[in-house]
């Protein structure tokens, strides 16, 4: 699994 | 994008339009809290900022240009349009009490110890508690409108909906975010009190009263 933000959620 | 995250975005767009309405309609921001109010307008630019490095989508950039516009329209409501019927007597909240916290928490957790990173983090934590201001005065009056209630239903219902989101996107690309799911379970938990009333009480066509 990849961790971090996905930066495309709002 | 999948349902549950497509419905928790609409419920967000949906509680700002309620809002605009409550306050147009009625012509007063009676029973709103301007510090809440002015948290949300800091929670969207710490975190929208990757306006000017980023681009995800049309979607993505439409959607954090109506969050940053509306907030600042609805503070410029409240502060120069319909100031009369804001009562700051009853909007207390110590906000550095959240402000604080939250730096402290966005510096020691982020994804990348750079400006954008620790800033996007300082974003998710305050969005986590900056209801509170608005729960405690709802607290202090025991009881509010019903399109009050239905704006904070709206809201509290975005950030749930993110929930099963995250789960969502975990079993299909294998995407986990720590600090977004720790922090959206925290203000989800916030509305539980309030979501409790507005089910039992709103939603049998009662009026929101809290117990005294």
């Amino acid at each position: 699994a990849s961790e971090g933000p996905s930066h495309d959620e709002l | 994008m999948n349902i549950f995250r497509f419905l928790g975005d609409l419920s967000h767009l949906a509680s700002i339009f309620i809002l605009l309405h409550k306050i147009q309609t009625t012509r007063s921001c009676r029973g709103i809290s301007f510090r809440t109010q002015a948290l949300y307008v800091v929670v969207f630019i710490a975190r929208y900022l990757d306006l000017f490095f980023r681009y995800v989508s049309l979607y993505n950039s439409a959607m954090k240009l109506f969050f940053i516009a509306s907030s600042c329209y609805i503070l410029y409501l409240m502060k120069i349009r319909y100031r009369p019927t804001h009562d700051p007597s009853i909007d207390t909240f110590r906000v550095e009490y959240l402000l604080a916290p939250c730096l402290i928490l966005a510096l020691i957790f982020n994804y990348k110890f750079n400006f954008a990173e620790v800033l996007w983090s300082f974003s998710i934590w305050l969005e986590a508690v900056a209801i509170l201001p608005q729960l405690f005065m709802l607290q202090r009056t025991g009881e509010a409108e019903n399109i009050t209630t239905h704006y904070l239903a709206a809201l509290g219902a975005y950030r749930a909906l993110y929930i099963p989101n995250w789960i969502y996107r975990y079993f299909t690309e294998g995407l986990v975010d720590p600090i977004a799911v720790t922090a959206g379970i925290v203000q989800t938990g916030l509305y539980l009190d309030f979501f409790y009333v507005y089910f039992t009480k709103v939603l049998q066509g009662q009026k929101f009263e809290l117990p005294a």
